[in-house]
């Protein structure tokens, strides 16, 4: 078990191994804003399994590796990622690795991207539903 | 295992299918899930954890046309959607999770939802740690075809914030499905507004009501002042009206004048009355008649089964539907009126012509919120005349039917939930 000694469980331990990466530098935001499509939109449904020839880590380490060896990313695509980010994230659109930037990106959140490439309906396009949910014409813009 | 459990779910997942409506969904509304057995949490009880993900989906069933059932017996790969726990490599899934932080859970579009085990998930209404509860909503959203949502208050929102007391669905939330799956739709037996007195702290009395709709062995009470049921319904009959039919009732009365207060329900060829009093049908009338009494000795003239009915405090008469006829039923006089039955197109014209229920109705309610009686028959209804639409408009016949509208649109997301999850 995982040890613990409160009723509640509160005061679990966990190794320093099973910690996830905190978001520190423009570095690793970098990596988050590519893992969840702000860099350019994942195609997630592709992505599952062990036997698959397609390998989201693989990619996601590709992409460490070239930022590792210095190799210059587009400095301009990741201030606009960082941006879309900012945006959808309600903070301001700073394009800067800024604290309240860096707090959004360390909550807990969940692991499919925000931009995949398979998405057609989008929180954009909620419009009105008639009776049989087939999604009429119109888009409502937020 | 791990390969032969990717193999099985591999073979069954199905691509992306945008179909000729543009748009990705589940082409079925009943759909089963499973917890599987090699994917169960360090963290809670498997009875818990189980419990924990029959309420998330069964609060997506309580806003859409879906429903869910859990299967834990046939082959995986029938299976609709199958939900997990891992840490980093997990499940023969390609997308390690990253340890405690950050990502809690993943899910793909029509099928497989993992947790990560490394976060510390807990029940609901729990103070610290991660509500699997919100979690797992917000997985099967995504299961279901929803993405993120970047919405103040959308539970698909991408990043986690701690569920307050009485987390549910919000009303966009309720569209973003319903614009991928449809609205709920289905007729009921009986609709009416439960009366109650209330004393204030000042001693006086006030009368409040709440809405019903029931069908078959379920109600739900409907919230006018949210336009939406209450959180948590349908509730089985016997839960709340004890001693009724567990099936399904026809109608409701509630005889409200200065002389009288009582409460019916009817069913088939008999009726109960109700004591409000102490929550549950009277065993006996006050002759000392057992119920269920017949509707022919209570009522004479008039015979089971009936379609429905309702008090007129107008004229303080019950009317009874009956296939294409009305009876008028003098609570006074104990009797028939003068000249009943009648056609129901006699008593309630239709002010377009052709527009009209014809006939079988399935409920008549008299609503306090609309002030306003309206006859319901399927998916449909229509609002009687009343007489302030008279004042305003003369032309209109008395007690005319006016053009129907849909139910669905007027009382709100009133949704079945799979059987079996009635009881959680």
């Amino acid at each position: 078990e995982k040890l613990f000694h409160s009723r509640d469980h509160s005061d679990i331990q966990t190794l320093t191994s099973h910690q996830a990466q905190d978001i520190t530098d423009t570095y690793t935001a970098e990596l988050f804003l590519s893992r969840y499509g702000f860099m350019q939109p994942v195609d997630w449904e592709e992505v599952p399994f062990e036997d698959s020839p397609v390998d989201f880590n693989d990619d996601f380490l590709d992409l460490q590796a070239m930022i590792q060896e210095g190799t210059p990313t587009q400095s301009d695509a990741f201030i606009s990622a960082l941006k879309e980010f900012q945006k959808v994230s309600g903070l301001p659109l700073t394009g800067v690795f800024d604290e309240a930037t860096k707090l959004a990106m360390n909550k807990p959140r969940c692991g499919v991207p925000d931009k995949d490439s398979n998405d057609t309906v989008t929180h954009s396009q909620v419009g009105n539903v008639d009776t049989d949910g087939r999604h009429q014409s119109e888009t409502v813009r937020r | 295992r791990k390969r032969h459990l990717a193999a099985l779910v591999s073979r069954s997942r199905r691509k992306r299918d945008l179909g000729s409506t543009g748009y990705m969904a589940f082409s079925k509304m009943v759909l089963s899930w499973r917890l599987i057995g090699e994917g169960y949490s360090s963290q809670l009880s498997v009875e818990e954890q189980r419990y924990i993900f029959r309420l998330a989906f069964r609060m997506w069933s309580e806003v859409s046309p879906l429903e869910f059932v859990e299967d834990t017996r046939s082959p995986l790969e029938d299976v609709d959607i199958r939900l997990g726990f891992g840490t980093g490599r997990h499940l023969g899934c390609n997308q390690r999770f990253d340890g405690t932080g950050q990502e809690f859970a993943h899910a793909w579009f029509l099928g497989d939802i993992h947790f990560d085990d490394d976060e510390h998930f807990t029940a609901p209404n729990t103070g610290s740690g991660i509500s699997l509860l919100k979690v797992a909503v917000h997985e099967i959203g995504h299961v279901l075809g929803l993405p993120h949502i970047y919405r103040s208050g959308s539970i698909m929102q991408p990043s986690y914030l701690p569920q307050g007391s009485g987390f549910e669905m919000d009303w966009m939330d309720r569209k973003a499905i319903q614009n991928l799956y449809g609205v709920c739709k289905g007729g009921f037996n009986t609709v009416f507004d439960w009366i109650r007195k209330e004393r204030t702290p000042y001693g006086e009395i006030s009368i409040r009501f709440n809405t019903y709709f029931m069908r078959d062995g379920w109600y739900w009470l409907y919230e006018n002042r949210n336009n939406r049921t209450r959180y948590g319904d349908p509730v089985t009959l016997q839960t709340g009206w004890r001693g009724i039919p567990a099936d399904g009732v026809d109608a409701y009365v509630h005889v409200w004048s200065r002389k009288s207060d009582a409460v019916y329900f009817f069913k088939g060829t008999q009726f109960w009355r109700y004591d409000t009093e102490n929550d549950k049908v009277f065993a006996q009338d006050p002759g000392g008649r057992r119920y269920p009494r017949l509707i022919s000795e209570g009522f004479p003239g008039l015979s089971g089964p009936i379609d429905t009915a309702f008090y007129d405090r107008r004229d303080s008469h019950i009317y009874f539907f009956k296939n294409r006829l009305v009876y008028a039923f003098n609570v006074a006089a104990n009797s028939l009126a003068r000249g009943f039955p009648k056609n129901i197109r006699d008593v309630f014209p239709p002010v377009v012509s052709g527009d009209h229920p014809d006939g079988n109705v399935d409920a008549a309610y008299f609503s306090y919120t609309h002030n306003a009686l309206f006859l319901l028959k399927g998916q449909r209804f229509w609002q009687v005349v009343g007489s302030r639409d008279r004042w305003r408009w003369p032309i209109l016949p008395r007690n005319g039917l006016l053009p129907h509208k849909e139910v669905n649109q007027h009382w709100l997301d009133i949704c079945n939930v799979h059987p079996t999850a009635l009881k959680l």
